[in-house]
């Protein structure tokens, strides 16, 4: 987990409403962090940016609204969009999904309840 | 200098350490955004 990714993160195109966190993230960590801890840093700073804009911010309301769980997603071929499985590391999927020498392009959207 | 911010988050014990910047011009090492 030495080595550090480089991502850069959007909403899924299609699963994600236009006017939802519509900015896209450049995000470095170590390569050692899963798309769970992406999944929860994402959780966690889209509601902290909620809170700054409805003018709250209590740290019980953080972690209250930080449950809302993503899911993470990578293109792949034919603009098909792969689910990423939570207890990969970022590190590993590089390898696996991703292959080039430049940011990681990730997608998120809130995971479906089934 | 460019605004980063800095959020550490811990699953299962594990706490890893993430910096998102507003901008990615200067932020990446491999590769710069057009």
């Amino acid at each position: 987990g030495g080595s550090e990714i480089e991502l850069v993160f959007r909403p899924h195109p299609t699963l994600m409403e236009k006017e939802d966190s519509a900015q896209t993230r450049y995000i470095k960590t170590s390569g050692n962090a899963t798309v769970d801890h992406l999944s929860k840093y994402l959780a966690v700073r889209l509601a902290l940016e909620e809170m700054r804009k409805n003018g709250e911010g209590s740290p019980i309301n953080v972690e209250a609204a930080s449950e809302k769980q993503y899911t993470i997603y990578i293109p792949t071929a034919n603009n098909q969009f792969t689910v990423l499985n939570g207890s990969f590391s970022l590190e590993l999927v590089s390898e696996k999904y991703w292959k080039v020498n430049k940011p990681m392009e990730l997608y998120f959207a809130p995971t479906k309840e089934h | 200098p460019e605004e980063v911010i800095v959020t550490d988050i811990t699953i299962n014990s594990l706490t890893v350490t993430f910096r998102e910047a507003l901008v990615a011009r200067g932020f990446f090492r491999s590769w710069e955004m057009e």
